[in-house]
């Protein structure tokens, strides 16, 4: 493992951190979209289907385990939690997650490494996974003042994503014959989907201002 | 190749 994956995942770990605290401290899920925690819970599920199967390390399997645990008890906080789920922004959350579920299954299906029902879930988590953050981009969007941890949530990710790609970068030039097309690819689209709200983060950041976003 | 590698990524 290298450096930037380490960063990443702690990164990728902290932003689920952030979230966790604000919905478990502050009760409250302001500002943060259902839909996307959703299709997390979801690309989770679909992507460590092997986590009992196929052992890696300690460190993978731990992961894997807070990921999933973590979405999972996300969604149930803002869907069930009889006090969170009051700040839930439901008419502003209206971005239609089942059009984006759909047309990358269908993806997965047609262009994958292998044609196994895992390898084709696992694709189908990544290309999931590129596009997960859109709902809740939209509803950042539609908000008028973002607070500070909704902000540092988003921002966190984008800088895990970041940083596998430092990742791939490393381990292209240092393992042979490490070519991962699919991944690269996604990974890509996904880290390109936050250029924007990096740019308007890091504008309200120099000039000490609360973050918004234009419609 | 993926199979000497398995998904080792998260």
């Amino acid at each position: 493992m290298n450096i930037f994956r380490l960063a990443g995942d702690m990164t990728h770990l902290f932003s689920v951190l952030v979230l966790l605290l604000k919905i478990h401290t502050i009760k409250s899920c302001a500002g943060v979209s259902l839909k996307t925690q959703e299709l997390y819970a979801l690309v989770f599920a679909a992507r460590y289907l092997d986590i009992f199967t196929n052992y890696i390390s300690l460190y993978n399997t731990v992961m894997k385990l807070i990921f999933l645990g973590s979405s999972f008890s996300i969604v149930w906080y803002m869907r069930y939690h009889k006090i969170v789920r009051r700040s839930y922004d439901k008419d502003q959350d209206t971005f239609r997650h089942y059009f984006l579920i759909l047309p990358c299954l269908l993806l997965a299906l047609l262009i994958n490494e292998k044609f196994t029902f895992k390898e084709v879930m696992w694709t189908f988590s990544l290309y999931l996974e590129a596009v997960a953050i859109l709902p809740q981009l939209v509803l950042l969007q539609r908000t008028r003042n973002i607070d500070n941890l909704t902000g540092q949530y988003v921002f966190l990710l984008g800088a895990y994503r970041a940083l596998y790609i430092l990742n791939w970068v490393y381990r292209y030039f240092t393992e042979p014959h490490f070519v991962h097309w699919i991944t690269w690819v996604s990974g890509l689209v996904q880290t390109l989907l936050y250029a924007d709200f990096f740019y308007y983060y890091f504008q309200s950041w120099k000039n000490n201002q609360k973050l918004h976003l234009p419609a | 190749y993926l199979d000497d590698y398995g998904h080792d990524e998260l």
